[in-house]
């Protein structure tokens, strides 16, 4: 029994033990992006331990904090991203990046695509919450941003990028309604991850779709063959899809993975806040698991895990929970009646492969 | 001159107030994505080094070797620091891949080199953050266009929170 999502509620629920944290002897890493002009307190992590931190060991503090902090309020995404990357990625070192302090005239999202073209020495793992409308975005930023992530992957910099809170969305082009997808989450060469809820709220039960879970296909970048055997799995085994002419088939599909994005408690400005929803919270949970493997990996002499969707397609989604139950939300019209696509067998456009199953994803990233 | 994001979409998110246009002798900061080159090999290497049954599997770039392998050519380099020194830019910094420049520019330089931008300052979002933007498309001159993909600054806003803190869900039988 709880009340809501907790460290310890995660742990058990995705089979991570007191064990299964940070070494403290690599040079393993880890960080968190957020471009809300939040501030993050290192007083609210210390409390957010005391209260939720007991049963596993933790780094007390952040390693190094990019971008000014000031005394102002604590955000509750700034928080929220910290306190549940450092709960997953356990006694890991951990980087927070926010932008405060900025010159007016600047792009947050841009400055941090600048730090990453500019330190040669990042943390492995980022987490990131941030998206934008597709269709908002000139194609030209678009294409520019996603080259960004290229050069990111490239030198093994695994990028996991919320999928967004508004499911298929929805917008009207020409008067007719089509799902809205958003980026940098449609970008390939990312890893976007969706949210998922428990079936029961107060038991650690099994996972079904959170109706936020934003997923759907790309309008801008076309399907990358790494993933076009799971899309028309889908497409061709989906007993609910929508009207084909909501969404451009060909395009890249995400999320990739998901995580629970539901009901989660965070210490803010020394306050515990219940019932905290949205995918900016399965993102750092599943970007720690991928940093406890990275761990791994690297005590066992292997590069950290990189950019992961080509090695995890091919996997077939091994080691995750698949989630199959629920569909996410949509346009709210006679056609579709809020319902955008639904979760199935294997890879879906609402929760991708599933959500981790630390031991068995280890398994099966721990080798090459 | 040519409009280099002519699909970026200007609207004032919701919750955001002008304050109105920015004195012409503040100082703004913006930031060039100069053209980068051999993008082909870019996205080969990102499949060899990300492919389990690649024998180069793993072996990442550093980001030496990305930015020689990315960085504008000499002639984009010479050509958009020429313009930019011409407009009075000063204290350009550039990044390790060089793909980036951001300059420091008085507004009535800044509209003068982007033809069409009109600064003005904005307030809104939780947090009541200042920015400046233009509402208006700005254009480049044609000779820039084989040298820059676009200029950071002008049209988009910050993003806001998503998250959201939920009703508490109705317990399933009573919970004690």
């Amino acid at each position: 029994l709880h009340l809501g999502v907790t460290p310890s509620v995660l742990r058990q629920r995705y089979n991570l033990t007191a064990q299964d944290v940070g070494s403290g002897t690599t040079n393993n890493s880890q960080a968190c992006a957020q471009f809300l002009e939040q501030y993050f307190h290192d007083s609210d992590l210390t409390e957010f331990m005391r209260l939720f931190g007991s049963d596993f060991a933790h780094q007390a503090s952040v390693a190094k904090v990019v971008g000014k902090q000031g005394r102002g309020r604590a955000g509750i995404e700034a928080s929220l991203d910290v306190e549940y990357l450092m709960s997953a990625g356990a006694n890991i070192s951990t980087w927070v990046y926010s932008s405060p302090g900025r010159h007016e005239a600047q792009e947050p999202f841009l400055q941090w695509l600048l730090l990453l073209s500019n330190q040669s020495t990042l943390p492995h793992v980022h987490t990131v919450s941030y998206g934008d409308d597709e269709d908002s975005l000139s194609s030209v930023y678009i294409q520019r941003v996603n080259t960004e992530f290229m050069k990111a992957a490239a030198r093994g910099l695994t990028l996991l990028f919320a999928s967004g809170d508004t499911g298929a969305g929805c917008w009207s082009v020409s008067g007719k309604h089509k799902f809205r997808p958003s980026f940098p989450a449609s970008s390939p060469y990312v890893t976007t991850v969706g949210g998922t809820s428990f079936r029961n709220p107060f038991l650690i039960t099994n996972e079904v779709v959170d109706y936020i879970s934003g997923g759907g296909f790309s309008n801008v970048f076309p399907q990358p063959s790494y993933q076009e055997e799971a899309v028309a799995q889908f497409l061709k085994s989906s007993s609910h899809l929508p009207p084909s002419s909501y969404f451009n088939a060909s395009g890249r599909a995400y999320p990739d993975v998901a995580a629970l994005s539901d009901g989660y408690w965070v210490v803010s400005n020394k306050v515990p806040i219940p019932w905290v929803s949205g995918t900016s919270a399965s993102t750092p949970v599943f970007g720690g698991i991928l940093s406890l493997i990275n761990e791994h990996r690297i005590l066992n002499g292997r590069p950290p895990l990189g950019f992961l969707n080509p090695r995890l397609y091919q996997q077939h989604g091994a080691g995750l929970f698949d989630v199959t139950h629920g569909c996410h939300e949509s346009c709210l019209n006679e056609e579709v009646e809020g319902q955008g696509f639904c979760s199935g067998p294997g890879w879906d456009p609402v929760t991708g492969w599933g959500t981790p199953n630390f031991p068995a994803l280890l398994k099966t990233l721990l080798n090459p | 001159t040519y409009s280099p994001e002519p699909d970026q979409r200007w609207m004032l998110p919701p919750g955001w107030v002008s304050l109105g246009r920015v004195d012409s002798e503040e100082e703004l900061s913006l930031t060039f994505a100069l053209k980068q080159q051999n993008l082909e090999r870019l996205s080969e290497l990102v499949q060899v080094v990300s492919d389990p049954n690649s024998p180069q599997y793993g072996k990442y770039l550093t980001l030496e070797d990305v930015a020689e392998l990315v960085q504008p050519s000499p002639l984009t380099l010479r050509t958009v620091r020429k313009w930019l020194l011409a407009a009075g830019a000063r204290n350009c910094h550039s990044v390790t891949t060089q793909d980036f420049l951001t300059c420091w520019l008085s507004v009535w330089q800044a509209e003068l080199l982007l033809p069409g931008a009109e600064f003005h300052r904005y307030v809104g979002g939780p947090a009541e953050t200042h920015v400046v933007r233009s509402p208006h498309p700005y254009q480049l001159p044609q000779a820039l266009a084989p040298h820059v993909d676009f200029v950071g600054g002008l049209h988009r806003f910050p993003p806001t929170s998503s998250l959201r803190q939920r009703p508490k869900p109705q317990g399933v039988g009573t919970v004690g």
